[in-house]
């Protein structure tokens, strides 16, 4: 299973259309200080169903949509949809490309999607429980969370194990 | 007779030790269950002995050599229980010139098995990469995505 | 009428502004005052606003931007009541090139009355520096310290 | 008022002795991960009166005395020693030149020294008094705590402009 494409359109810095293709491989992301990397970072955090606002560096749910720039007004909604190669059904569905949408209006609404079906959060959730993507997960290392694996206490670590055995 | 845990932890430790000494070419490393009554809730303590060096507690270690041995740790659980991708953000940033390029070495070999998406400001990790994305705000507070090759990092990487 | 508090507050207030500005060639930087009944016990708020883009809080800001921002917020405080020496350790990590020369450039211009020992990895800091220190091991273990020339830097520094 | 030269011998990874002559402006400390730049802060922190183990990333007192290598056996004492220009008096000295020296042996024994004579360590820190390096200062930022600045509370920021008016 890996990522194959992810489009963005309204979260955060990004206004525009984005589409990211991406290699099965090793893929790098480059650019100046507040471009946009981590965005795309919290993008897919947040497609893959990161409830809490606070983990995308957020207060409130609506930080998440485009909150306008000198020269362009806000927008009304944020949207992000990741596309996975699903070969090797790793995630428990039939098929061999899987879609996840996400979207959140500023009237607080949000709408999910599995393959264009509409789902719930939970629904999203439970499709990698047992994938080792989880919440002590080892699979997603944020901008300045290196350390907390060595910084916390001794049974933080052992959750971390324990969510990866 | 070992619990669960106990038993994935003796697998988690051995995998931990191969990895370290790989990535900081010698040194040692283990993992092991605090001494606690309870091996239910007992802790997980990291010792860890830098190549040459006495064995320290992990405060004393330098930014870098703390930020490496975290990047083992992960590296060694990812090995052990590989994830279907890795997205790793800038945790590069306090190796210096030597342990750069190892780290880069050994992501390029788990890349063989493993996706990952990497954030970097550092040469010798954007050289492992396959694929490169330049993100930019030519517009201000707008972001904007293309596609790179090496040449042509020099120009937008910050 | 205000306690003395409020009126130094008023003080760092107007340069932190100005030493935002002037770092980041543009934007707004305000301190101020929390509005609670007890002025004594009121907290700082801080609202910072990059070129180009909107006031946002300070979580929503890169880690580039944040490092900038308390670079900046420390050298306003350093100029309005000067510190005898300032130690810095690796404060330019998070900072892109751009960035980089302006911190380096800024930096080399405090120097000019406060004394500054900063340990860096970044060429652009380096070379604002008067005096060069390397620190090797070429014994594990045991520290070595030899004064270093620019030219030089390049085989010690990480 | 500002540092003139630094002597460090037993200290952490300094087994050797160890001079450092400083430029009263801008000073450069460049090295590999884990050769001892962030111990000659800590140095310069321990010699200028730091009560508190754990500022200079220890547990144990004894922490800070070089405790061996692979060929190299540990040391009984660490001694750190700063000599300061003084010629603005900014210390309330009468000397144009001050020398601190601060020693600490493995049997637990401290000894501090302002200009040769034994003194307690709070009179060491009695000289720094309103000369704006006290605890919340901002003049000395470790590895990893420029963030400190911006991420703590309202009030931590308040206390730390208190210390500075
Ligand atoms: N809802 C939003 N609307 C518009 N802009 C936003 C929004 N949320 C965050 N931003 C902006 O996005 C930028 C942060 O981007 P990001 O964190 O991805 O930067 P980065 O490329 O990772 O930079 P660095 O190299 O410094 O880590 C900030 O300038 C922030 O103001
Ligand atoms: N009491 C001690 N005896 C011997 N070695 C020690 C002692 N305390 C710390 N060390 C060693 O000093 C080294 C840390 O040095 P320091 O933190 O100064 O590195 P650094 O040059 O700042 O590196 P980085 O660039 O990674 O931040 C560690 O390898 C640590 O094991
Ligand atoms: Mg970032
Ligand atoms: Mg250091």
């Amino acid at each position: 299973m890996h990522l194959k494409r992810l489009e963005i359109k309204g979260f955060k810095s990004f206004a525009d259309y984005t589409e990211i293709h991406l290699d099965p491989g090793m893929n790098i992301i480059v650019g100046p200080n507040g471009c946009g990397k981590s965005n795309v970072v919290d993008a897919i955090r947040w497609v893959l169903g990161e409830p809490n606002i606070r983990q995308l560096r957020g207060q409130r749910n609506e930080d998440i949509i485009f909150n306008g720039s000198d020269e362009k007004r806000p927008l009304g909604m944020a949207m992000v949809e990741i596309t996975i190669d699903n070969s090797n059904h790793v995630l428990p569905l039939d098929y061999n490309e899987v879609t996840l949408a996400r979207k959140y209006y500023r009237s607080g609404e949000s709408e999910f999607f599995i393959n264009r079906s509409p789902v719930r959060l939970k629904d999203i959730n439970q499709l990698f429980t047992g994938t080792g993507m989880g919440k002590q997960g080892y699979s997603i290392i944020g901008q300045g969370e290196l350390e907390t694996v060595l910084k916390g206490q001794p049974f933080d670590r052992r959750l971390m194990l324990e969510e990866a055995s | 007779m070992s619990t669960d845990f106990q038993q994935f932890l003796s697998l988690a430790d051995e995998s931990f030790q191969q990895t370290f000494r790989e990535i900081f070419g010698g040194g040692e490393a283990q993992l092991s269950l605090q001494q606690e009554e309870d091996p239910f809730t007992a802790g997980v303590e990291i010792m860890v002995k830098m190549p040459g060096k006495k064995a320290q507690s992990l405060n004393l270690l330098s930014g870098g050599e703390r930020a490496l041995t975290c990047i083992a740790f992960i590296f060694a659980l990812l090995r052990l229980r590989p994830a279907p991708f890795c997205l790793l953000d800038e945790i590069d940033a306090a190796l210096d010139q030597t342990n750069l390029v190892r780290f880069a070495h050994f992501i390029k070999n788990m890349a063989e098995s493993t996706q990952f998406i990497v954030i970097t400001h550092r040469q010798a990790t954007i050289e492992a990469g396959k694929k490169i994305y330049g993100v930019t705000m030519p517009q201000n507070g707008v972001s904007s995505v293309l596609s790179l090759t090496l040449p042509e990092v020099e120009s937008i990487a910050g």
